[in-house]
């Protein structure tokens, strides 16, 4: 998973 | 959609990003930041604001073996008396299904022989043994968290059964094994019975016998706690 990625799903989670 | 500009923020600081998604590397911190967000987006969605949690979810401090053990059924039995599934095996999220899978494992045999035979019950506590040296891996989770009720898994899963279908039993078995079991705990196994359907409402902050509310009344410097009268009819004087 690239950074992007996570950055969404952190994003998304917090 | 995640908003954009709190990714680009994120982006921004690649070491902030590592160290965020590491953090949720630990178990319990993963699960409080998810039902953060579950808790905030229903919250969203009923409308609703103040307290973050708003009483949608409580600590309710178990104070003895009937009343873990209680406590624990309402758990399992929740689908079930929410009418989600048909028989209490099928429900997907609770630990009832690898308790289940655990004595299948371990007995060899399928779980409606479990349900209805004696016979099988000792046969697998004979084998409860041989288990505790290769514990099967599927379930481990179940495992480590089992030993927190006195008593075997059988003797649970009876107690479990006494309480999901206690009419269709009668005076089988597993009513007796289950009666002896809850009395020994100390309290009468009928009126138990309908607080393990009922729990939430039976005890507000804590759940124990009579005498265990009084010790944490007096601790907590209560007049009365909430669901004394619950305990004086549940157990034996």
């Amino acid at each position: 998973m690239d950074d992007v990625e996570i950055a969404k799903r952190l994003v998304r989670l917090y | 959609e995640a908003d954009a500009e709190r990714v680009r923020e994120l982006l921004s600081d690649l070491d902030e990003l590592h160290r965020r998604k590491y953090l949720l590397t630990d178990i319990s911190i993963f699960m409080a930041r998810w039902e953060e967000a579950v808790a905030r987006r229903a919250n969203k969605v009923e409308d609703k604001k103040g307290r973050f949690w708003e009483g949608r979810f409580h600590c309710q401090k178990l104070l003895d073996t009937a009343s873990i053990l209680a406590a624990t059924i309402y758990v399992e039995l929740n689908p079930l008396l929410a009418n989600i599934v048909e028989l209490p095996e099928y429900s997907q999220y609770t630990s009832l299904v690898k308790r289940l899978k655990l004595v299948h494992l371990a007995s060899g045999h399928s779980m409606e022989h479990l349900m209805d035979s004696d016979k099988l019950e000792e046969q697998a506590m004979l084998k409860e043994d041989v288990e505790n040296q290769s514990s099967p891996k599927l379930v481990t989770n179940v495992l480590v968290c089992e030993q927190f009720l006195p008593f075997g898994r059988h003797k649970y899963l009876k107690v479990l059964d006494y309480v999901s279908r206690r009419k269709r039993l009668g005076k089988s078995s597993t009513t007796a094994t289950a009666e002896k079991l809850l009395v020994r705990l100390g309290v009468e196994p009928d009126r138990w019975r309908k607080t393990a359907s009922t729990f939430e409402e039976s005890y507000r902050l804590f759940a124990g016998s009579p005498e265990l509310l009084s010790q944490t009344a007096v601790e907590k410097k209560k007049r009365c706690l909430h669901g004394m009268r619950t305990a004086r009819y549940v157990y034996h004087p």
